[in-house]
């Protein structure tokens, strides 16, 4: 069977982790059940990230973040070391 | 800014440099030459001493590497993560690693080996990444002419935050990012742009969407590169979709991202007499274009293509209440919206008075 293809929100969910874990020290979550323990904590770090970036501090992966987040950058993480 | 969590410095200004490896899109000596005023932008802001290495050991190892290259931060292809760098410290302390995947170049293409090398040089020497938008230790990157770089004021204090002022007798300055919500916050220009309006200010432009709550700000350079700082004068011709753009007797016709060919042009094309150096201000309205000088305006016929008689005339003996000389102007829904200072002015034409007098920052949601 063909793989199914990523739903966009799948791939947004993808993009936010990603994003968090090399610039806002996200801890990589290996299972999916350590994933649904995490929400608080992902959206801490997207809270985290919004501010530092002036958007809206929703906690919520919108637009305008997701956009920021797709901006090429520094490699180099925006919160500690 | 901020400094990089446990402020590690290097203890010694006489810092050394070299570069490992080149990259196949930009020959040797424009990568020499740009590392080399890379640094200077941060030698000139403070006491360090930074002076390239041929061979041997050096406090800041320049290379290029692509995907993963043993350091735990691979690479990610073309765009995304462009670069990084680490903090001072011995051994790979110091570093900067460009990715090899990336298409350096020396122009505004995307992207500048110049503004990418300035920025990791910061963290090199100490620096983490400012909230300042404006500053060059901003995270995302964002094009500026490098032959008329300056680097921005919050950079300047970063670096002299960990290693002191620069020794010479006048301190360097550079330019501070306007603040939406300083209540004496004024605008060089202002101009719709299908839908959109657009506030500028230096070298940015506030950008405001009828659907969108927050007000993004922007560099000028990073959508139309080649147009210079302290736009002084905008308005949005309809009829041909564009906007046009002053500084001094110059002009430019933007069509959404692109110049259009053949600008800038000369203001005497409308038929300016030759006095007229600058244009304060201007706004189109039903066929015709207001040009706003001084004390002056003049009216032009978008159809004709040519200055209607009878002009210039004095503002206020048209627009009543509105003082001797504006910033900035905008036309929506027979309203012109003027502004002068810290202050704009709603002069609705079919009424021929002001309707409404606020402080120009309501227009950035504060």
């Amino acid at each position: 069977f063909p793989v199914p293809s990523e739903s966009p929100e799948e791939k947004n969910i993808k993009i936010v982790q990603d994003y968090l874990e090399k610039f806002y020290q996200l801890p990589k979550y290996r299972h999916p059940s350590e994933r649904k323990k995490s929400a608080s904590v992902i959206v801490e770090k997207l809270k985290e990230m919004q501010r530092f970036f002036g958007l809206n501090v929703t906690g919520k992966q919108d637009e305008e973040t997701l956009k920021t987040m797709q901006k090429p950058r520094c490699g180099v993480p925006d919160s500690g070391n | 800014f901020m400094l990089t969590p446990g402020h590690p410095k290097w203890k010694h200004t006489n810092l050394t440099y070299r570069i490992i490896n080149q990259t196949t899109n930009l020959t040797n000596d424009v990568v020499e030459r740009y590392i080399e005023e890379a640094f200077q932008l941060w030698k000139n802001a403070s006491s360090l001493n930074i002076t390239r290495v041929l061979q041997g050991e050096a406090d800041i190892k320049i290379a290029f590497f692509q995907r993963d290259h043993g350091d735990n931060s691979p690479f990610d292809g073309p765009n995304g993560i462009l670069a990084h760098a680490f903090q001072p410290g011995p051994g790979i302390g110091g570093d900067v690693h460009f990715d090899a995947e990336e298409m350096w170049t020396n122009t505004s293409k995307d992207y500048n080996l110049y503004l990418v090398a300035a920025h990791e040089f910061g963290h090199s020497l100490g620096l983490s990444h400012s909230t300042d938008p404006g500053a060059l230790m901003y995270p995302t990157y964002s094009f500026h002419e490098p032959s008329t770089y300056v680097l921005p004021q919050d950079d300047i204090n970063g670096i002299q935050a960990i290693y002191g002022p620069a020794d010479r007798p006048v301190q360097p300055t550079g330019p501070t990012t306007p603040t939406a919500c300083d209540p004496r916050l004024t605008f060089d220009a202002v101009t719709t742009l299908r839908g959109e309006i657009l506030f500028f200010k230096d070298k940015y432009f506030w950008r405001k969407h009828p659907q969108v709550r927050r007000v993004e700000l922007n560099f000028i350079s990073l959508f139309w590169p080649t147009l210079p700082d302290g736009i002084q004068a905008a308005y949005e011709d309809f009829y041909r979709d564009v906007v046009i753009v002053f500084k001094g007797k110059q002009y430019w016709a933007l069509s959404g991202y692109d110049i259009q060919q053949g600008y800038p042009k000369d203001i005497l094309n409308y038929g300016f007499p030759s006095s007229v150096h600058a244009i304060d201000a201007a706004a189109s309205y039903r066929g015709k274009t207001y040009f706003f000088v001084n004390n002056q305006f003049w009216r032009y016929d978008d159809q004709r293509q040519s200055m209607d008689p009878g002009y210039p005339k004095s503002i206020a003996s048209t627009f009543q209440g509105i003082g001797s000389r504006v910033d900035a102007v905008f036309q929506r829904d027979d309203v012109f919206f003027f502004f002068s200072g810290p202050i704009h002015y709603a002069f609705d034409f079919r009424y021929q008075r002001i309707t409404k007098v606020e402080r120009n920052n309501r227009w950035l949601n504060c």
